[in-house]
């Protein structure tokens, strides 16, 4: 609160780009030239040493967080959004982490084998029980066996693959390309790649609004090689150990886990820098700029699971 | 996990689940090698501490994880983690980098150390009396998805059926329920129910939407892997509403800027918002390091919108009309 009114309309800025292909390109990509050798414009380069990090996540800051919206353009839920969590490696690029995910599970307490995933490959013991589980609970109804969609699942994938072949086919006689069925074929509007929207009537799920199943906490555990390589005397007698890293409701961030948090903590952490070709946005007193900058710092102090490596 | 006449008892939901990423066993690694030669190497001319490898590894040096690290992360798993968590979301990368010349990556290495890891995965988060029990009884599920260092060459991975489909088959056939072999085989993807009849993790191939894979040049064209991948993709997430299951997605590769082309970034981030009921959210890894993406929907479907218009193929009363949340 003291930092900024996060989720204030007010604060929403204009949007300066507003395809993903004007997103890419203020990143840094040139997707106008497809030509140009993909594997050099968006490879994973990197093979040994990290570099250039910190300018990613500056980008990532300037480029996504400063743009996020508010209520007015984001909705009550910020379900314009959704997220995308990409956690730490077990491998030393920095240091070796892992995540903990907590959820919402006071809708169950306990499961019953009645819903097993496998009801081909069960334990006789384990189909009996299932049955016993079954009568005794009354449970709902559960669809259960998979077999039955996948074998529909297949069948769509053939032929689209049919389809797929008879294009080919077409494309190879070129007075058949101007033909109405390749066309109707080729047409963008038979993209089945595109969702169709939300059905007004379905609420919310767990990512927007607490149920079961929401996420509400996780906690990151971490290895300090730095400490344990240089500044443990006898590395043999030390006993391995995962540290805790830090938690989603630590003092620092003390925050929830559904979008509209990621969304508010998003735009808190994008005050702490001015946004590209923008005037700088004031914070308010030195006070609350240097907390700002605090959040920032610590933020890529844990994006970089504390190796020190944007120092 | 059974009691004392061999039923499956009730079980405990905990709440939890772990993602673990990235772990690289290099079994090249040697304690005290030079960090120059990707720690593979022992060098005389090698003087400061910080310039050689340590037992448990080394950050910013670009060496891969010592077995040390990664046995010692499971033990640690084993003893801490593995009795307080639900499922595993397990998202690839489980051999060393492709980055010695002197030892180049082979496919049967690469197989070999996944299918390594997966036994030694089995082994940490099964419980005890679980040895006999069918895989899929077991109480932790364990959810993989395939890294970009786990196929040959690197990065660059096919649509299946393929022999390296099939092999992967092979090595996931635990965590892969039998009905999806079919399914598997054409791109290596596959669900889970981790939490029966409640919640759903998807394994999603993102090779085939990662920019690095030779073989995708973007998600619209029919042939393109990465556009069969979402077909894949929308059925499912289909069939999870109808059943009334809540979805995590997962996958190696990030379906972000960095990594994938627009088109198929655009897609991805259409289809988390229309199916906003349900998905929770995504878990990746390759990247290392801590952080997060938000994905527009808004840029997203605008972007769809002008690609169609330009084709001449809007249609605002079509099946899947625009939301604009400017006007909202």
């Amino acid at each position: 609160e003291e930092l900024v009114g996060a989720m204030d309309d007010e604060s929403d800025t204009d949007d300066d780009f507003e395809t993903v292909e004007d997103l890419y390109r203020s990143l840094g990509y040139d997707i106008d030239d497809e030509s140009s050798d993909p594997l050099h414009t968006f490879s994973d380069r990197y093979m040994g040493a990290p570099n250039g990090k910190v300018t990613y996540l500056e980008n990532l800051r300037d480029s996504m967080y400063a743009k996020l919206k508010g209520k007015k353009k984001g909705g009550d839920f910020s379900e314009r959004y959704s997220i995308a969590h990409i956690s730490s490696s077990v491998i030393p690029t920095y240091n070796p982490g892992l995540r903990i995910w907590e959820y919402n599970i006071t809708e169950f307490n306990s499961l019953d084998n009645s819903e097993s995933e496998a009801q081909g490959s069960q334990t006789l013991a384990g189909k009996l029980s299932s049955y016993l589980n079954t009568s005794a609970k009354n449970t709902t109804f559960h669809y259960g066996d998979w077999s039955y969609f996948f074998q529909q699942l297949e069948n769509l994938l053939d032929d689209e693959e049919q389809i797929e072949k008879l294009i080919t086919e077409l494309e190879s006689s070129p007075d058949k390309m101007n033909s109405s069925e390749y066309l109707q074929m080729k047409a963008p509007s038979k993209d089945k790649t595109i969702p169709n929207i939300m059905p007004a009537s379905l609420p919310l799920g767990p990512a927007y609004i607490p149920q079961a199943l929401s996420p509400e906490r996780y906690v990151q555990y971490y290895v300090d090689l730095n400490e344990v390589n240089y500044q443990k005397k006898d590395i043999d007698s030390w006993k391995f150990n995962y540290k805790l890293h830090y938690s989603t409701d630590d003092k620092f961030e003390s925050r929830g886990l559904l979008v509209k948090d990621w969304v508010n903590f998003g735009r808190k952490l994008a005050k702490t820098a001015p946004v590209k070709g923008k005037e700088t946005e004031k914070l308010g007193d030195s006070e609350t700029q240097l907390k700002g900058e605090k959040l920032w710092k610590n933020y890529v102090d844990r994006a970089f699971i504390s190796s020190g490596y944007q120092e | 996990a059974t009691d004392a006449n061999g039923f499956t008892s009730a079980r405990v939901v905990h709440g939890r689940f772990l993602h673990i990423t990235d772990m690289h066993p290099d079994e090249l690694n040697v304690i005290g090698a030079a960090i120059r030669k990707q720690c593979h190497k022992k060098m005389k001319n090698v003087v400061s501490n910080m310039d050689v490898s340590h037992k448990y590894g080394d950050p910013m040096s670009g060496c891969d994880s010592p077995l040390d690290l990664y046995s010692s992360t499971l033990e640690w798993l084993r003893t801490n983690v593995k009795d307080h968590i639900d499922f595993v979301i397990w998202t690839g990368d489980n051999i060393r980098h492709d980055n010695d010349r002197a030892h180049p990556r082979t496919e049967a290495e690469i197989f070999d150390m996944n299918e390594r890891v997966v036994a030694d995965f089995i082994d940490t988060f099964m419980d005890d009396g679980e040895e006999e029990e069918t895989v899929f009884d077991r109480r932790v599920k364990i959810v993989p998805s395939l890294g970009n260092n786990d196929v040959y060459p690197h990065n660059l991975f096919a649509p299946g059926p393929t022999l390296q489909t099939r092999e992967l088959y092979k090595i996931w056939r635990d965590f892969i329920p039998t009905e999806q072999m079919h399914t598997f085989d054409r791109g290596a993807y596959f669900l889970r129910e981790v939490i029966p009849g409640k919640l759903v993790v998807l394994s999603i191939n993102t090779l085939y939407w990662f920019q690095s894979n030779p073989l995708n040049d973007n998600c619209d064209s029919r042939k393109q892997p990465g556009y069969k991948l979402f077909l894949w993709l929308g059925a499912t997430l289909k069939e999870c509403r109808r059943r009334g299951l809540k979805v995590w997605l997962s996958g190696h590769v990030p379906p972000i800027p960095k990594n994938i082309h627009h088109s198929c970034y655009a897609k991805i981030s259409v289809w988390m918002h229309e199916y906003r009921d349900l998905i929770i959210g995504g878990v990746w890894g390759h990247m290392n390091i801590d952080h997060w993406v938000p994905m527009d929907s808004v840029k997203a479907w605008k972007s769809i919108k002008k690609r169609l218009l330009a084709a001449g193929a809007w249609d605002e009363s079509n099946h899947f009309p625009f939301i604009d949340y400017d006007q909202m």
